[in-house]
């Protein structure tokens, strides 16, 4: 968060309010400037919020007078933005920033001596990765600033197991400015350093505040499961411990094409030769390597014994560069070896199959079109093995990537091309490396609910945590009940759940100290995530229809999200002028060109 | 030639033409810290007799120079010219091909597009648009694009890469012109103003016929103002 100086501007006043109830966090950033010149001067705002967040509302007051941030359908307020253009404003206030960031920034012109106040809100579910939820906060404010202060308040009805506060900044003057501190329900984490503590040295004018201030805690888990129901809405998170490992097949499609020479190629070794360090003797493995060509690593799956591994990293330590990339022989190969894998029992009966597929660009030999392989691989995966898109560098087509993970019950992720590129690699693997429960179905009253958010899932990791969320419309109810049902590492495994609602008045009561909505809230994020998530792999009715329910939850619960935009009004010494806010949406990098119609 | 910058900062694009005679080769990138240099030799004004059925003007010819790697790469609308030292080898736009060697990678697609790029660097589309023989105005021409622009060192320069690393430019009092969908509007940029007009030119990359259309703000007279220098300033002596 910063709130740059620009000339005479002074911010004297940073303040960061997270709260966060089951999962859900409500974060308020507010900065507070004043103009010190004798003349009007431009006052700069600008917050980094991860981009699993959303937006939910932006105000400035300046003397005085209160500018609100309003969300509309983003057609809407792109015909707004093209009359800002026709005006001399060609705004978009939000842009991609870091990995995980995107960046909100908005500059007005305030008189002299006068005061502005932004206030910047936005939402997110904490997902939980590794036995802990985190929370991110980006610390940047360039100057000094009188009363800074971070404020992350937490409220779970399971209670707190751990809570952990750390900033990439911290050093032993600014270690006593944190405060940490939980009992069973309630979190609490500050940080509030002195002008002096935030000096870079005693008598620096500078900042040593710059960096990120990370938040990890977990819950207790009693059962399996817990239930939540507030003002009629009811959240569901079920994340059962200590459960053995099921076994896991999977075909690692490595792309070795001319582009991932050098560097690329080198880290991506590097990787797979931790991940095998990592890979349970239970599991089966197997490499196609691919660049014009396709190379398999064994005629089928082997199980990963000693000896097994020692080969493979073996294999991986002499993978060179080749040539150009075809993706869709390479990806129907692995299908075709997990078919085989089945039809002659060579993989146990419970067990997870994946395909990882790792590419730094877009298909240019073979089949090229992006759709007809999306069409093929979908076609071809009849068993439904779950497809692991990563995609490697800025060249990657990381829509068509998406797309084909989502259509293949798996997700994409970008390996950013940096020095860590091999940490990034083996950080995807670890969160898939434990799958505990297959096939996990779970059920609510049926004629109680509505608006169920998914519930049934093709794989439960340990170390993370389903949420299903909805709304009960059955007032009559008394008591909540959920079964869920999953393969386990052996058997079939069954949990029930129940809650007694009149209880839960009480919880109700406890939790709306934080805010009151949150459990519609948390169901409206998830509901318009999955519903985004769906739309990028449906046909183009369902497409609409789809994008409609998406819109109408954005507006209704004020998210910007890639369908709505925050119309922002802000004072100009002519007339007020208007910029948009988007939700940043990853796309392919640009290009210039040269060229003739 | 029409030339169009993306500027994601802004959400937008700018566009120019550099209009020149034929025969005339303009340098689109030079960058030598990378040691890599892109130049297009200009062909147009069809002729039927000694009547000039068209004004347009394109690129032809491109030359890529690798200094490093000591390899040239000459493309026109019907060959491909590799340059390596003392060897030469050529190839056309009639097969799908590729080649490699350690740091180059270069890949035709048969009467479609080629992309090259060199080791981890840089990366470029050349899109061949091809018409028929006895076609009365137009003739065959080449696009060029390029990828992970980012990749190019901090003093890379000439007509496209000189917005590699960006560019800062303000639209202001945009107005109506007898054109409906095209106002005029004041642009500062590097100090100056400049009238530039609402228009839009195509990306090629993904359907080499129609192409898809690009929003743009154009600036006229050869980029005056826009540019470093005068368009004249990027007039090279050959195609190497």
């Amino acid at each position: 968060n910063t709130a740059e100086p620009v000339n005479d501007i002074e911010v004297y006043s940073i303040n960061i309010d997270c709260k966060v109830t089951s999962r859900f966090a409500h974060n308020v950033i507010t900065s507070r400037a004043i103009n010190r010149a004798s003349m009007s001067k431009e006052a700069m705002f600008k917050v980094d919020l991860p981009k699993t967040a959303f937006i939910t509302n932006f105000s400035m007051v300046i003397d005085g007078k209160t500018y609100l941030g309003e969300i509309k359908e983003k057609e809407v307020a792109k015909k707004q933005y093209e009359t800002a253009v026709k005006r001399g404003q060609t705004a978009g206030l939000v842009k991609a920033s870091g990995r995980k960031t995107e960046t909100f920034t908005v500059s007005v012109n305030i008189a002299a001596q006068s005061k502005v106040t932004f206030e910047l809100v936005y939402e997110e579910m904490l997902k939980r990765n590794h036995g802990k939820y985190e929370m991110f906060i980006k610390v940047q404010p360039k100057t000094l600033v009188r009363n800074f202060q971070i404020e992350v308040e937490i409220h779970e009805p399971q209670g707190i197991s751990f809570l952990d506060a750390e900033a990439t900044f911290i050093t032993n003057d600014l270690l006593p400015a944190v405060h940490k501190s939980f009992s069973a329900e309630k979190g609490y984490v500050s940080f509030k350093p002195t002008l002096d503590q935030q000096r870079s040295c005693a008598t620096c004018s500078t900042t040593l505040l710059d960096g990120d201030f990370t938040v990890t805690y977990d819950v207790n888990r009693e059962s399996a499961g817990n239930i939540q129901v507030v003002d009629g809405y009811f959240v569901h998170f079920f994340a059962p411990q200590k459960l053995a490992g099921v076994p896991k097949n999977v075909i690692y499609v490595i792309d070795k094409s001319g582009s991932m020479y050098g560097r690329k190629l080198e880290q991506t070794k590097e990787a797979l030769l931790e991940i095998l360090k990592d890979t349970a003797e239970h599991d089966h493995f197997n490499f196609v390597l691919f660049d014009n060509d396709i190379e398999v690593w064994k005629p089928s799956l082997v199980k990963a014994t000693p000896e097994n591994l020692k080969k493979a990293r073996d294999f991986v330590r002499q993978i060179t560069d080749g040539y150009t990339t075809n993706i869709n022989d390479p990806v129907l190969k692995a299908v075709q070896l997990l078919d085989e894998a089945n039809a002659l029992n060579q993989i146990p009966e419970r067990s997870v199959s994946l395909i990882v597929l790792l590419t730094d660009g877009e298909a240019n030999i073979g089949e090229t079109e992006p759709e007809k392989i999306q069409e093929n691989v979908k076609k071809a995966n009849q068993r439904g093995y779950t497809l692991y898109c990563l995609g490697f560098g800025y060249g990657v087509n990381y829509g068509f990537l998406e797309k084909m993970a989502l259509e293949n019950a798996g997700i994409a992720r970008r390996i950013y091309e940096d020095s860590d590129a091999a940490l990034q690699m083996k950080g995807f693997y670890t969160e898939i490396a434990n799958p505990t429960l297959l096939d996990i179905k779970m059920e609510y009253p049926e004629n109680a609910i509505a608006n169920l958010t998914q519930n049934s899932f093709k794989h439960y990791f340990d170390g993370s945590e389903i949420v299903v969320a909805g709304r009960i419309i059955d007032n009559d109810l008394n008591v909540f009940s959920v079964d869920v049902k999953a393969e386990g590492a052996d058997n079939l495994l069954k949990y029930s759940e129940n809650v007694q609602l009149q209880d839960t008045d009480g919880v109700s009561k406890k939790q709306e100290y934080i805010f009151g909505d949150f459990t519609e809230r948390l169901w409206a994020y998830l509901t318009i995530q999955q519903l985004l998530e769906k739309r990028v792999s449906a046909d183009p009715s369902e497409k609409e229809k789809l994008k409609k329910q998406a819109l109408d939850l954005s507006l209704k619960f004020k998210f910007v999200t890639p369908l709505t935009s925050m119309v922002v009004t802000k004072p100009d010494e002519i007339e007020e002028e208007t910029l948009v806010a988007d939700k940043f949406v990853e796309a392919q990098a640009p290009s210039n060109w040269v060229d003739s119609d | 030639p029409h030339f169009v910058i993306n500027v994601p900062s802004q959400n937008d694009a700018l566009c120019f033409n550099i209009q020149e005679e034929p025969g005339v080769v303009l340098n689109l990138v030079e960058d030598q810290g990378l040691g890599i240099a892109v130049n297009g030799e200009i062909i147009g004004k069809k002729k039927i007799g000694n009547n000039v059925m068209s004004n347009e003007t394109y690129f032809g010819k491109l030359g890529f120079v690798n200094r490093e790697m000591k390899l040239r790469i000459e493309v026109t609308t019907e060959t491909i010219t590799i340059m390596l030292g003392k060897n030469k080898k050529e190839y056309t736009w009639e097969k799908t091909t590729s080649v490699k060697k350690k740091g180059l990678n270069l890949v035709i697609h048969k009467k479609n597009n080629m992309t090259l790029s060199f080791g981890e660097g840089a990366k470029f589309v050349i899109i061949l648009h091809q018409f028929l023989k006895d076609d009365p105005l137009h003739m065959d021409f080449l696009g060029f694009y390029t990828l992970d622009d980012h990749k190019f060192s901090a003093h890379v320069h000439g007509l496209l890469g000189q917005f590699f690393h960006g560019i800062d430019y303000e639209i202001s009092n945009v107005h109506k012109t007898k054109i409906p969908d095209k106002p005029d509007a004041t642009m500062k940029v590097k100090n100056k103003l400049l009238t530039v007009t609402r228009g839009s030119q195509k990306d090629y990359r993904s359907d080499p016929r129609k192409g898809k259309k690009v929003p743009c703000w154009f600036v006229h007279s050869n980029a005056e103002g826009l540019i470093d220098g005068t368009h004249k300033d990027y007039i090279v002596p050959d195609i190497f």
